[in-house]
């Protein structure tokens, strides 16, 4: 997998649902 | 809490009804905003110091040409069975009658197939389309070539029932299409009522004859402007979030429903950021467009202007339908994205609008999400858009604060969480 702009694994989506969870 | 902290401003804090009221000032002071008129500049002008005044960043106006179509003195009158004064809107870049105006029989129709069957009848005829509305899409094909297909078979000008649900007596007007090779025939929408009655009077057998004069003229391009205002990115500044309305409308009752409610959502939700000291990782960017009612003239010219940085447009966002009551959000991109969107209309359930719909709707969008850019639109009650739409009644009348508010609490949520997360939406 190549690494995302911050240097970091891209994201499963369970990652991004808690990523935009952070925001309610 | 950043969602709920959007929502309780827009919808129950000092926000409370600015977007309704920004918007009512500005439909008041500068009225109806068509392509190439002074109003229009006007507004952009008003537009250029209030963005300003807001304190956002990097107000700017983006020079593009736009069409330049005037109506003229236009009317229309029954002669025959008896005296009727018709109501009619011109349609967008239609010739004007010969300076005599036109007098001649009228052939109805309630199709394109029926006027092609009954092609023989039509020449030396004003050929009146008396279609039923089934959807804009579908039936505002009669309103954009209703002239050409008329002219084809030898009519002399063509009358179009009004592109709308519902009528008192309203005309509705629009843009309409000429064809290269075809006779250029005048072209106006009539009420509903009136197209009715003049089908019942033929479908009698009676013969009906109509005087239909119109000054409509087309003049040289004129200069106009794309207004642009942002809240500059904090990590990713070259990266955008599009977050847009436009700014034209028709020359008739305010343009308040068409577009202002969508471009006064639009810049509410840069205000809402800034108020609540938000800056989300990428760039915020309102544009207010020119000329989207002949064909997103000004849209197209953005694009081209700025499709080199189309890997940067994180997502393209209009409300152009309207801001009635909200019902969630239609977006045009791949599963993955469509995933991601559908997780953020989660942060809406306080207001329960956390619906998304299937393909996004914008003119001024398209281009971008012709080239794979995500795209969103507002998607709201429109079961009486339709009404107003291109209308004298499209007024203030129409809009309601609280609907207004709702809709700016959606389109600042979304267009925040997708600017400020780590990653750009997959496309």
């Amino acid at each position: 997998k190549s690494l995302s702009r911050d240097g970091n694994y891209p994201k499963t989506f369970e990652d991004i649902k808690k990523e935009i969870a952070g925001y309610s | 809490s950043i969602a709920k902290a959007i929502i309780d401003l827009a919808v129950h804090g000092k926000a409370q009804n600015r977007s309704y009221e920004r918007l009512a000032v500005f439909a008041d002071t500068i009225g109806p905003r068509l392509s190439g008129s002074k109003n229009l500049d006007a507004a952009i002008k008003y537009m250029f110091s209030a963005l300003q005044e807001d304190r956002l960043e990097n107000v700017h106006l983006e020079p593009v040409k736009v069409p330049h179509w005037e109506r003229g003195e236009e009317f229309a009158v029954m002669l025959e069975p008896r005296n009727h004064s018709i109501a009619i809107l011109g349609l967008g870049s239609s010739i004007a009658t010969p300076p005599e105006g036109i007098t001649a029989e009228v052939l109805v129709v309630t199709s394109f197939d029926e006027l092609h069957r009954r092609a023989q009848e039509a020449k030396g005829k004003i050929v009146v389309y008396n279609q039923p509305f089934i959807t804009y899409s579908e039936t505002v094909q009669y309103r954009s070539r209703g002239a050409v297909e008329a002219a084809k078979v030898g009519a002399v000008a063509s009358l179009i029932r009004s592109v709308a649900s519902f009528s008192i007596h309203s005309p509705h007007t629009g843009w309409q299409n000429y064809q290269p090779g075809v006779p250029q025939i005048p072209t106006a929408c009539i009420s509903v009522e009136d197209a009715e009655m003049m089908s019942r009077m033929s479908l009698q057998g009676t013969k009906v004859v109509v005087y239909l004069k119109m000054g409509a003229k087309t003049y040289p391009d004129s200069s106009s402007f794309n207004t642009v205002a942002e809240i500059v990115g904090s990590k990713y500044p070259e990266q955008i979030v599009l977050v847009s309305g436009h700014l034209d409308s028709w020359d008739v009752g305010q343009g308040a429903m068409d577009d202002g409610g969508g471009a006064f959502i639009s810049w509410e939700a840069l205000s809402l950021v800034k108020d609540l000291g938000l800056r989300p990782k990428r760039t915020l960017r309102l544009v207010l467009w020119t000329g989207e009612e002949q064909g997103g003239i000004g849209a197209e010219q953005y694009y081209q202007l700025h499709k080199k940085n189309i890997s940067n447009f994180d997502v393209v966002m209009e409300s152009d339908e309207g801001t009635f009551r909200p019902m969630g959000l239609a977006f045009t991109g791949t599963d993955e994205a469509r995933d991601i969107v559908k997780e953020i209309m989660t942060l809406l359930l306080p207001i329960n609008i956390t619906d998304i719909y299937d393909t996004a709707d914008g003119t001024d969008i398209d281009y971008w999400m012709r080239d794979g850019v995500p795209g969103a639109s507002l998607r709201d009650d429109i079961s009486k858009y339709f009404w107003f739409h291109h209308s004298h009644g499209d007024t203030m009348t129409v809009q309601d604060p609280n609907q207004m508010n709702l809709c700016a609490a959606v389109w600042t949520v979304v267009s925040y969480v997708i600017a400020d997360m780590k990653e750009m939406l997959p496309r």
